[in-house]
């Protein structure tokens, strides 16, 4: 079966996308088989990786409905070893319309972790979160082995944290006594500001070898990117950006192969 | 009765609080009465005014349940002039908390446009938005006289703004007709990079006198300012991201002087 990562932050604008798109994109490169899921709203990953709205039948949607599994939803992009299961707006209706789902924080878990997905011969699936600890970001956190969480290296995204560590011990005592934290990676990093080394040496402190040592440096070319529907690594393989993503990919690897 | 002001944005980043804080701190440096309502409950335009959530009685929350009128609710913050009705994280179960009110949309409204609010002075209310398009924003928008866009100078957030337009259009069909654009004010803009340009050029483009000629330059002093629970015109009244703000406020003034 794949290792599921959830790309959380309730913060707007960290890198949640950016990340998904070019962390996926760099794994791809590396040959691992990677399915990711667009559970914005929203739909920056599908736009960013040129999937049109209008071409998009089965959805993200479907997957919570039940009425698709994963093999069906799934569809090649432009990369290869990516694929993509593109988001809807439908979805901004979700915690109205599965409020009376009993199992409604454990729809994408289980279409995910059924045993037909062990057929797809994927690596990894990679779940685009959207900025809030709603019902899509819990069905994130109840499927996944664990969390990819980018923090913007600001003093909002700080602040954001505790919040996002309330809820994933909740989820862990409730759903998911397994989740647990990949990584938190500092994102639009710039050097030359003090905010970002304080906030930077403040993660660290607190949250000590959970920080990956990759940090995604403030780079135009990763914003350049999805205007082209290309990840970086296509647009500009050799800057900043593409050089920290595939770092990023390397280190994740590195540390699942210790576990 | 005080012009209502409503910073809304879906795409998460984008400068919303930062606009809400800071053109909030310019109105009120020039004498205007602000009282700004932090609808986010993230609560970020309330820790970057300082106001610490424990102490914190009344809140956006009590406004919308009609348990508090706005005098009640709104205090006095650091800076002359400028009043904050604090969020809550209670906020984030809006959306269920009142899926059964039928003037759920509604609420704000009433509470903004009471008789009472004459007797308060105030010259505007300022509502800061969590980034979706969710009963919290809706109830801005349907409370509002005009809308404040901020759009960040880059793909994803230009990509939202038709969203926003749509919802605009069909909160003016449904419930506030007399609802406007104040104006569309482009952020985080960086003169040397071609994005920025051409997300400037496309905005101006597509929606003319609606954008703002002021433009908020990406500038660390206004990510630097709410860690330090003041306005960037406190913290450095030089900067450019404050003399940008500063000239925001006059702006906006003009043009309501025209209407
Ligand atoms: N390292 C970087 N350097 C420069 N720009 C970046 C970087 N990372 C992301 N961006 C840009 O910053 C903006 C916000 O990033 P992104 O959309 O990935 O964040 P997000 O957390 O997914 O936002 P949301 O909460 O709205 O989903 C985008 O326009 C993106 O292209
Ligand atoms: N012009 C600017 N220059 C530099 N940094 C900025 C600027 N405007 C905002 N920021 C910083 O960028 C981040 C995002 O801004 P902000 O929180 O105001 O956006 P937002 O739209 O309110 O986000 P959310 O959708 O999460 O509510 C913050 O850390 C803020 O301090
Ligand atoms: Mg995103
Ligand atoms: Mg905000």
């Amino acid at each position: 079966l794949p290792r599921i990562l959830a790309v959380v932050n309730q913060k707007g604008g960290v890198g949640k996308t950016t990340t998904a798109i070019n962390l996926g994109a760099s794994l791809a490169a590396s040959g691992r088989r990677v399915h990711l899921v667009d559970l914005d709203p929203q739909g920056n990953a599908s736009t960013g990786l040129g999937s049109e709205a209008m071409t998009r039948d089965h959805s993200t949607y479907d997957l919570l409905l039940g009425d698709a599994a994963l093999s069906e939803a799934s569809r090649p992009t432009q990369i290869e070893n990516l694929w993509l299961v593109p988001s809807t707006s439908d979805l901004s209706s979700a915690d109205i319309d599965l409020m009376t789902n009993e199992r409604r924080t454990h729809l994408l878990r289980n279409v995910l972790r059924a045993e037909s997905v062990a057929s797809l011969g994927a690596d990894y699936v990679l779940i685009d979160c959207p900025p809030s600890l709603n019902i899509l970001t819990l069905n994130a956190m109840v499927a996944a082995d664990a969390l990819v969480v980018p923090l913007q290296a600001e003093f909002f995204a700080l602040e954001g944290l505790s919040q996002l560590m309330l809820t994933l011990r909740e989820v862990r005592q409730s759903a998911n006594p397994a989740l647990r934290i990949e990584g938190v990676v500092l994102t639009m990093y710039d050097r030359r500001n003090n905010l970002s080394q304080q906030v930077e040496a403040d993660a660290r402190g607190t949250l000590g070898e959970m920080v990956f040592q990759t940090v995604i440096p403030r780079n135009v070319r990763l914003s350049e990117a999805p205007s082209h529907a290309l990840s970086v690594l296509e647009y500009d393989p050799q800057s900043s950006g593409a050089r920290a993503y595939k770092a990023l990919a390397g280190e994740l690897m590195a540390r699942e192969a210790r576990e």
